[in-house]
């Protein structure tokens, strides 16, 4: 199976959770 | 206020309707759009010059070899125990018949189990199946190996009860498979109505004699493009959201539901961005495919070309369940990527649309979704998704603008945002 290149996550689901509050 | 800004322009605003007049446009000019067919390539044309004019990036067809079945004339008549002509589809990919046709006694069965046990009675038969529609994914195995297992016991033809959640005297085609040493016979489907008639004859003891007429023919492969539009990424212009429908149809109807909508909410989906002013920092990419009715062939052929770069494909989407009011996204990935999906759906709770179901997959992006790549379908209302399907019935008519414009919303949200973010979605 390909990985994509970044698939170690340099941020917490949290702040992912942030990152798309801020398109609402 | 991306999501808001998006959503009320194409459902409130100065977008609204437009890709059900686009859509309108191009299947009233061309009509349906056969793997292998004149309309299809024209309609490839057409969708290029759009693409072009809409102001996309990097618009361009992308050739690959498709399939080319013609269904010629067909005609099928129970000649006893009283004449009754029956409304028949042939199935993609079937043989034809001698011109005189094939006159012969039925047999008809509701499921493989009985045909087995009823083989010795099948030879020299034309097997009908009368199999309960329990759903698509589940009877469709009777369409496509209908003919290879009437076959396998000797019979000259099967007659195959469409594949359909309800029925107005309406048949549906699709495609089926023969197999390698198991000789080929026509092949056709039969509405419910008649399948259920002639199960109903059987079971009181009368015989049934069914003449069958087709003139299909297979001819060697066509060329054809998968055709391409992209929005280019600010920040990663070499990752890739991938959001697409097909082009071709089958030959009834006009290919508006399945899978016009599709494609022109994903063409839809660039515009609204587009419009809006916005470029994500990964591509957008908007891949029309062709032949994805004989078995996701055009989309095949794309994978084997671009899959040296999977890695960089962050999601892949494809449209092809209808494009009515949507309930859900359904979506296919490792359990992080889904609960970020769960994220991005909840900036549709304007719609009451933020459902992330399971089972993503779709005939053109199962390649990728297999490897690894998370894959995304909008969810909608299968049972009338399937009334139309393949069917004559598959026109404008069925489509609804404003639902359009929801779906329209949907999708541009979740590939925009998903396209947006600062990592790609993460994968098992």
């Amino acid at each position: 199976k390909a990985i994509n290149k970044s698939n170690i996550s340099q941020r917490t689901f949290e702040e992912i959770k942030e990152e798309i509050a801020s398109y609402r | 206020d991306v999501a808001k800004a998006i959503i009320n322009r194409a459902v409130y605003g100065e977008s609204q309707n437009r890709s059900y007049e686009r859509l309108a446009l191009l299947v009233d000019t061309v009509g349906p759009r056969l793997s292998g067919s004149k309309s299809l390539e024209k309609a490839i044309q057409i969708m290029y010059q759009n693409l072009q004019e809409n102001g996309l990036d990097n618009v361009h067809l992308e050739p690959v070899k498709i399939p080319h079945w013609e269904r010629g004339e067909e005609s099928a008549v129970i000649l006893a125990p009283r004449r009754h002509q029956m409304a028949i589809l042939g199935l993609g990919s079937s043989v034809g018949t001698p011109p005189e046709g094939i006159t012969a006694e039925v047999l008809v069965v509701t499921s493989f189990e009985e045909l087995q046990r009823r083989a010795p009675e099948a030879k020299g038969k034309i097997v009908v199946y009368n199999q309960p529609y329990v759903n698509y994914s589940t009877t469709v195995q009777y369409r496509v190996n209908g003919a290879v297992e009437a076959a396998k016991v000797g019979a000259l033809a099967s007659l195959i009860r469409s594949v359909t959640s309800f029925s107005i005297y309406s048949p549906h085609t699709g495609m089926q498979e023969y197999q390698e040493g198991v000789p080929k016979i026509p092949t056709a489907c039969i509405t419910v109505e008649d399948a259920e008639l002639m199960s109903r004859l059987a079971s009181r003891g009368i015989r049934i004699v069914v003449q069958l007429k087709m003139g299909a023919k297979t001819y060697c492969d066509a060329y054809s493009f998968n055709t391409v539009a992209e929005i280019t990424g600010s920040k990663f212009p070499e990752q890739v959201v991938l959001v697409s429908g097909h082009l071709d149809s089958w030959d009834v109807g006009q290919g508006a539901m399945d899978d016009g909508g599709g494609a022109f909410i994903s063409w839809e989906a660039l515009s609204l961005i587009k419009d809006l002013g916005l470029r994500p920092k990964r591509t957008l990419r908007l891949v029309l495919w062709t032949a994805e009715e004989q078995g996701g062939v055009g989309a095949s052929q794309y994978y084997q070309l671009h899959k040296v770069n999977i890695s960089n494909y962050s999601l892949v989407m494809e449209s092809d369940l209808g494009t009515f009011l949507p309930t859900g996204l359904r979506f296919t990935g490792s359990e992080k990527a889904r609960a970020i999906m769960k994220e991005v759906m909840s900036l549709l709770e304007p719609l009451n649309i933020t459902q992330v179901l399971s089972d993503g997959e779709a005939t053109d992006i199962s390649f990728w979704i297999r490897d690894g790549v998370p894959g995304a379908s909008l969810q909608d209302d299968l049972h009338k998704y399937f009334s139309f399907h393949h069917s004559h019935g598959d026109t404008m008519t069925v489509m609804d603008p404003k639902q359009m414009n929801v779906a329209a919303a949907v999708w541009a949200v979740v590939s925009y945002v998903v396209a947006d973010l600062e990592e790609m979605l993460p994968r098992n």
